[in-house]
């Protein structure tokens, strides 16, 4: 399944 | 993390010391917009609201609270230090910037990942951030001429953007499950606000000058 978008960016 | 998302953080991480040394060497926050630097902080309050919920890594962290910090710490001392606040120019920033934040908020609302207090806050700090550069371009074109240092810290925050959307790209065709829309299009919309900028620090930077901004 598609790993779901964290925010990992500053 | 890739190069160009590093390189992307640590221009914007010289930003801020420009502007820091800026204020310390010199005493003086001329040229300098307080409602951008206002904008700043609350885009690094609200966007981080995950520090204590969700775990990246610790440079994420550490990162993270070196922008909350520096950036609550450059508020504080053009709004309090005695002789930092004597050289703002008050007349000259005058931006509405109440607007920037009532439109961001709205566009968060309407436009977000999803429908969640964290998530509306993500998106609404993403959308402001794009536009807080605004009053503090403003202010350059008001005063027309731009002193080294305050050109050097819109310089590496123009340079910052500039390296995050070659991140974005770099990205898109490295990983598979890689969109991050609001993102990507909120960072295009604030590097293009910079062009005008750039376009006119190059011309000083060629000429060896004095940057000036035309009326």
């Amino acid at each position: 399944s598609p790993k779901e978008n964290v925010h990992d960016e500053l | 993390m890739n190069i160009f998302r590093f390189a992307g953080d640590m221009t914007h991480l010289i930003s801020i010391l420009v502007l820091l040394l800026k204020i310390y060497a010199t005493k003086s926050c001329s040229g300098i917009s307080l409602k951008t630097q206002e904008l700043y902080a609350l885009v690094f309050l609200t966007r981080y609201l995950d520090l204590f919920t969700d775990f990246i890594s610790v440079y994420n962290t550490i990162m993270k609270l070196v922008f909350i910090a520096s950036s609550l710490a450059v508020v504080c001392c053009m709004r309090m230090h005695r002789v930092v606040r004597r050289s703002y120019d008050k007349d000259l920033d005058t931006f509405r910037h109440y607007f920037l934040i009532l439109a961001s908020f709205v566009l968060a609302l309407l436009v977000n990942e999803k429908f969640t207090f964290q998530e509306i806050f993500w998106a609404f700090s993403i959308y402001l951030e794009a536009l807080a550069i605004l009053p503090q371009l403003v202010l350059l074109q008001r005063s027309g001429n731009v002193d080294n240092l305050t050109g050097q810290y819109v310089f590496f925050l123009g340079a910052y953007r500039a390296f995050y959307i070659l991140n974005w790209i770099y990205r898109y065709f490295t990983e598979q499950h890689f969109s991050r829309w609001i993102a990507c299009v909120s960072g295009l919309v604030q590097t293009v606000l910079y062009a005008d900028f750039f376009y006119y620090y190059f011309i000083s930077w060629k000429n060896n000058a004095k940057m000036q901004l035309p009326a």
